[in-house]
Formats: structure tokens, sequence, C-alpha cells
């Protein structure tokens, strides 16, 4: 068993949601936030057997889509599009980032 | 010193936190998302010692019930009772699932 | 590459994570609460390579800071300030819980 963390864009987490559900993967959603430019992205828990990670993994960089963002200045979110500095930013944001952890024990209850 | 993942329904998750804090089990509170049914349930980050391990396993598994909980429909949930289709479907939702994770370094500043 | 989980105060999450855009440190936000004091916290997922553990663990320990806080009494928490039981009680609440886990693969898509 491993458990997988996907951090992918919003975008594209429904999208991955289903190819889940179509595939009988089970996971789990969090709601997180990048640290960089501090906008809402979706971060999956994924345990699943060690000879379907490949698989999930393939799903998953399927799924998800490079994309362009712009980078919130420091002072607030909304003020982005008034500003007079050398905002907006735009920086590419990946599909997905993606860690497979070992699991020591998996237990269903 | 093992990280554990657990996912339990929301109805199961202050029995089981008050039963943390009775045992002196430290634990960290997530708002989580199931990504089939849709619905929140609660993820604990359970930082404990190895030979506390199968005690917090148990803790877990007493704390925790298995129910039957409807599967939303594809449009919203709010749709789930009106829907003419072959919806409600139900589901059972076990009590919780458990990840026993390793841990290289645990610190606390 | 290893995958540090910290669990931090609010108060000091923000100029945690501008120390980490200083250093080119890439990280992921999670609103979490404390299964103790039932507040708020944050939890930040940090995937950095071996080498730069050390840098990111005492970036932490710089930022976080040890403080007093009220512990909520069962009821609710608007009740703290009028209770005439023995709350309200204050606890010690450090300024960083820190895991650092093993990963198998790191992957960005
Ligand atoms: N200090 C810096 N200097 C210049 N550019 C920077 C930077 N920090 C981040 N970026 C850029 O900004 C994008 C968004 O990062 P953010 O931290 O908001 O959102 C991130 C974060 O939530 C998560 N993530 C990526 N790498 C991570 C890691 N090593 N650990 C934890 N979370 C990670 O995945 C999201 C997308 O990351 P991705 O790498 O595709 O895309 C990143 C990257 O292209
Ligand atoms: N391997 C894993 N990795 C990460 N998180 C995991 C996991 N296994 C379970 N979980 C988490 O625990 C919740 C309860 O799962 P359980 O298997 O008891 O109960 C499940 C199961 O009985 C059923 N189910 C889930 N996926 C299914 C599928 N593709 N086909 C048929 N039934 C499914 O629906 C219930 C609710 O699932 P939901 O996803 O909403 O909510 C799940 C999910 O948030
Ligand atoms: N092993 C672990 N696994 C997972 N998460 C962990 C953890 N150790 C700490 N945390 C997280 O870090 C927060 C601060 O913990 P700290 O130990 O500094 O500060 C704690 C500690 O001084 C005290 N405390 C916690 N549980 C206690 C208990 N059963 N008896 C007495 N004091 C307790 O209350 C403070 C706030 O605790 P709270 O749970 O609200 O919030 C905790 C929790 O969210």
């Amino acid at each position: 068993m491993k458990l997988l963390i996907a951090i992918v864009q919003d975008k594209d987490a429904n999208r991955l949601s289903n190819e889940f559900i179509d595939k009988n993967i089970r996971a789990t959603r969090l709601s997180t936030t990048g640290g960089f430019l501090k906008s809402g992205n979706t971060t999956f828990m994924i345990g699943v057997e060690e000879d379907r990670v490949d698989e999930v993994l393939e799903m998953i960089k399927a799924a998800s889509h490079t994309r362009q963002q712009f980078m919130t200045p420091p002072v607030n979110l909304d003020a982005q599009l008034d500003n007079t500095s050398s905002y907006p930013v735009e920086v590419q944001v990946g599909g997905a980032t993606v860690f497979v952890m070992p699991v020591d024990q998996f237990h269903q209850f």
C-alpha cells in the first residue's frame, strides 16, 4: 500500500475525481492553498495498492494541465488589476505535484 | 514515532477527539471530502510513539461506526431527494480508513 | 526528497510563508484545527530535497513562537469569558510541531 499526496489545480480536480471513480480509485480531497500564489488548489490523498501506483500517476498526469496564473501582489488579491507596479506577474503553474509515500499499515474499520 | 492519517465520518469525529484528549493523544484535525460521495468527512493527523500505535488504532475502531449514506447524483447535492432517476443510491461508509506512516524525524519547537 | 508536515500557529504562518518564498522553498498550506484547544492553526506540507531539510527546520524554528492560549471550555467558544467554572485554563502552545516523512517518488507533471 502507498499513499499518494497529489496537489492539483482546482480546474482539474473534478475531472481527476471522476476518473478515480470510474477506475475504482479511492481518494480524499482537501482544499489547500499554494504557498507562492496564495490561491486555492486541491490536494488528493490517495491510498492505493503498489501495483496500481503507475496507473494512478498516469491518470493524474492526463487530467492535469499546465497554465499561466497571475502572482498575487503583497497587499491583497483585489488590488491585483489596479496595481501600477510591476504586477501582475505571470507564473507557470504545473499540472500536478505528487508525492508517493510509504505506508507501514493500512486499516479499514 | 509514527504519523497516523485517519479518515473518519464527521458524526464520529467529536467522540474520537474527546477520547484522544482523555488519553493524552495529540492530534490535528482537517476538514476533508470523500472522493466518491463528495460529502464532508474528517481527517485526523496523529503523531504517536510506536508503542501506542495499537492503542490508538483500537480507539479509532471503537469510536467509528459503519453507516449507510446516499450517493450524491452528478448534478448537485440539493437535487438528491427530488431526483426521479435511479438515485438515491445507498452505499455503506466504513467507520474509518487509517494509514500508519513511517516518520524520519519528529521535532517540537 | 522528504515531505515535511509542519503544524504552526496561525500568527506565525504568514511570516514563515514569506520566508519560504524568499528562500525558494515550495509549500502548500492547509487550514487545520488543534485537537485539544479546538482552535484553528496552519499546517504546511513542504516537499524539499534532503540536503535542505535542516535549513527548513531552522526556518520553522525561527519563525515560530511559543504562546499562552486559553483552553476552550466544553460548551462553546463564546462562553469562555463568562464561564464561572474553573475556566479559562491557560495552556502553553508550542511554536511548531514537525514531522519529516520519507518519500518513495516525487513527480511534477
Ligand atoms: N519561490 C518561487 N520562485 C519562483 N516561482 C515559484 C516559487 N514558488 C512557486 N513558484 C511557481 O509558482 C507556482 C505556484 O506555486 P504555489 O506555491 O502557489 O502552488 C504550488 C504548491 O501548492 C504545490 N507545490 C509545488 N511544489 C511543492 C513542494 N515541493 N512542496 C509542497 N507543495 C508544492 O503545487 C502548486 C503548484 O506548483 P508548481 O511548481 O506547479 O507552480 C509554482 C511555480 O511555478
Ligand atoms: N484508499 C483510500 N484512500 C484515500 N481515502 C480513502 C480510501 N479509502 C477510503 N477513503 C476515505 O474514507 C471515506 C470512507 O470510505 P469507505 O471505504 O469506508 O466507504 C466508501 C465505499 O464504501 C464507497 N465507495 C467509494 N468509492 C467507490 C467506488 N469507486 N465504487 C463503489 N463504492 C465506492 O463509498 C464510500 C464513501 O467513499 P468516499 O470516497 O466518499 O469517502 C471515503 C474517502 O474519503
Ligand atoms: N503528536 C502530534 N500529532 C498531531 N498534531 C500535533 C501533535 N502535537 C502537536 N500537534 C498539533 O500542534 C498544535 C500545538 O501543539 P503543542 O504541543 O505545541 O501545544 C499543545 C499542548 O501544550 C497542549 N495539549 C494538547 N493536548 C493536551 C493534553 N491531552 N493534555 C494537556 N495538554 C495538552 O495544548 C496545546 C494545543 O494543542 P492542540 O491539540 O490544540 O494543537 C496542537 C496540534 O494541532
